[in-house]
């Protein structure tokens, strides 16, 4: 018996504004994320391996936030966050403020298996993945013009992060 | 945010979360993504969380952890059953009732209602011991998908048509 669950957001948004190329390319990722996962459990892999696996699929689409598509910052930058953890002991890793790992989930996991931490940040879990053999990814991966423009428009606007964010990604 | 929470066939339960955080944040503000009991936990006792939303609301109520330590299975107990003859006896141990989905759903809503009781918003997924593999948002929609080993495959958007959206 095995069960996989992902999720690429939540928020609110009018059914009306999500035309149907839109709603297609969604639910393509969200399903080669999902084949990914199944595929390693249906062969008896492990739940580690398996969140991972779609996990990652949807840190390289540009479609969620996080990884490349991830939002901006305040200052234009692209910050990601990530945590995991396994069942089997609780053992656990996160990292936060990083914006040269492609991958936030697998430096997560790596703190959790080669560091006798659980949560690093900014620069020095940058250091950290450097040191475990992470390539440095440039900042131009991680940006995507639609969520440029959501920054532009919260400055030009005034909004909330919130005005913003408050919507599906 | 994206996230994944998994049972294996080992019966190992794992959880994971990654974001971006919130467009124009500042001060370094961090969110409920990466904070282990708020964003994401996983313990094989109870279940495996991954949540998304509005992360200082998420952060307050540790919806993670919260959702896991209800439906935590007790640890069995065991004593000593004398025999009927009085000589020797044997250790027995009493089994846990299996958890029903509805019961993990209604602790799963609980924990998302207190949420929005503070006036955040999100969802969650997760999926139990048992193979359960819930959602439970109060958005209009959470990008999800769920696929079981009894045949379960589907991925949805909005409220109230999880079985709407097949693979495209």
């Amino acid at each position: 018996k095995w069960s996989l669950a992902i999720h690429g957001g939540a928020g609110t948004l009018d059914p009306a504004q999500m035309t149907p190329d839109k709603r297609a390319a969604y639910e393509a990722d969200l399903q080669k994320a999902l084949d990914a996962g199944s595929k390693i459990l249906a062969d008896g892999g492990s739940a580690m391996d398996a969140i991972k696996a779609a996990i990652i699929i949807m840190e390289d689409s540009p479609l969620f936030n996080a990884g490349k598509g991830a939002v901006f910052t305040w200052d234009g930058t692209n910050e990601l966050d990530a945590s995991i953890m396994d069942g089997r002991d609780r053992s656990a890793g996160a990292v936060a403020g990083v914006k040269t790992v492609k991958n936030p989930i697998l430096l997560a996991d790596t703190v959790r298996t080669q560091s006798e931490h659980v949560f690093l940040v900014g620069k020095g879990a940058e250091d950290f993945a450097v040191s475990k053999g992470f390539a440095v990814t440039p900042p131009e991966y991680f940006a995507t013009p639609f969520r440029r423009e959501a920054l532009e428009r919260l400055k030009a606007e005034k909004l909330s992060a919130l005005d913003v964010d408050h919507k599906f990604g | 945010t994206v996230g994944a929470v998994a049972l294996d066939s080992q019966g190992n339960l794992a959880a994971g979360t990654s974001t971006g955080g919130m467009t124009g944040k500042r001060w370094g503000r961090v969110g409920d993504a990466p904070l282990i009991g708020a964003g994401t936990y996983a313990d094989n006792r109870a279940c495996a969380v991954s949540a998304t939303g509005w992360g200082e609301y998420f952060i307050r109520v540790g919806v993670a952890h919260e959702i896991c330590s209800k439906i935590r299975r007790p640890e069995p107990q065991c004593g000593v059953v004398e025999s009927d003859d009085g000589v020797g006896g044997h250790v027995e141990c009493r089994s846990f009732r299996a958890l029903s989905q509805e019961r993990a759903q209604a602790a799963a809503d609980a924990v998302m209602a207190d949420v929005k009781e503070l006036g955040g918003d999100g969802g969650v997924i997760l999926v139990t011991p048992e193979g359960h593999a819930i959602f439970s948002f109060n958005t209009t929609g959470m990008y999800r998908g769920r696929a079981t080993s009894a045949g379960v495959r589907e991925v949805a958007i909005f409220g109230g048509e999880e079985k709407a959206s097949k693979t495209p």
